[in-house]
């Protein structure tokens, strides 16, 4: 998955 | 996404919106901690480094820009608003940003997933995050006035980061690769820091008595 763990979070 | 972490960024997105009607309408920003305006815009400025590299989605660029503007707005308001200024209360908002900035940074250069630098200011900007609201308790506990406005923007502050974790849960059994433990730790002492103020915010709805903090 393109982004690491809760980095697509605010 | 989730129902969670949009309903937690929604309650964020309100919190900082009511404030900053708040001070754009009635001009004053008394109650309210300079301090920790200033360190919320240092949590967005450090969390958000990837706005220009890392395209996400719409929502998370809007979002990010909406946050990191509308937390520089309030900060410029109290700092340089020519009529906001004058209710500031420098006297009693004396927390002092290195107490909070400085552990945090010394954490984050030892505590981190990875030691690079857009990662170690990321985890910066979660630690100083959970500990950011101290210097507006302290203010509300001197003060010992809360008006409900500032009331409301600290219970939607605490409650945005409650519903994060939810958000945490629900991803961590639907995401099986999702486990982010430095998140995890932040977010709950963070919660855990506005759980006293979520006791006399409910005490004082309950009985309809105005919110008063213990010295």
């Amino acid at each position: 998955k393109g982004q690491p763990q809760s980095h697509d979070e605010l | 996404m989730n129902i969670f972490r949009l309903a937690g960024d929604m309650t964020h997105l309100v919190s900082v919106l009511v404030l900053l009607l708040k001070i754009h309408t009635i001009k004053s920003c008394a109650g309210i901690s300079l301090k920790t305006q200033e360190l919320y815009a240092l949590v967005f400025t450090t969390r958000y480094l990837d706005l220009f590299t890392d395209y996400i989605s719409l929502y998370n660029t809007v979002m990010k820009l909406i946050f990191l503007g509308s937390s520089f707005s309030i900060v410029w308001y109290i700092r340089r608003h020519k009529i906001v200024r004058r209710s500031y209360d420098k006297d009693q908002d004396t927390f002092r940003h290195y107490f909070i900035v400085l552990p945090c940074l010394v954490l984050a250069l030892l505590i981190h997933h990875k030691f690079t630098f857009k990662e170690v200011m990321w985890t910066f900007s979660l630690y100083l995050e959970a500990v950011a609201i101290l210097p507006q308790l302290v203010l509300l506990q001197r003060t010992r006035n809360i008006d409900n406005l500032t009331g409301q923007y600290v219970f939607l502050l605490g409650a945005y980061r409650a519903l994060y974790i939810l958000n945490w849960i629900y991803r961590h059994y639907t995401e099986p690769h999702y486990v982010h433990w430095i998140t995890w730790i932040a977010g709950i002492v963070q919660t855990l820091l506005y759980a006293d103020f979520f006791y006399y915010y409910f005490q004082s709805w309950k009985n309809n008595v105005k919110l008063q903090l213990p010295a």
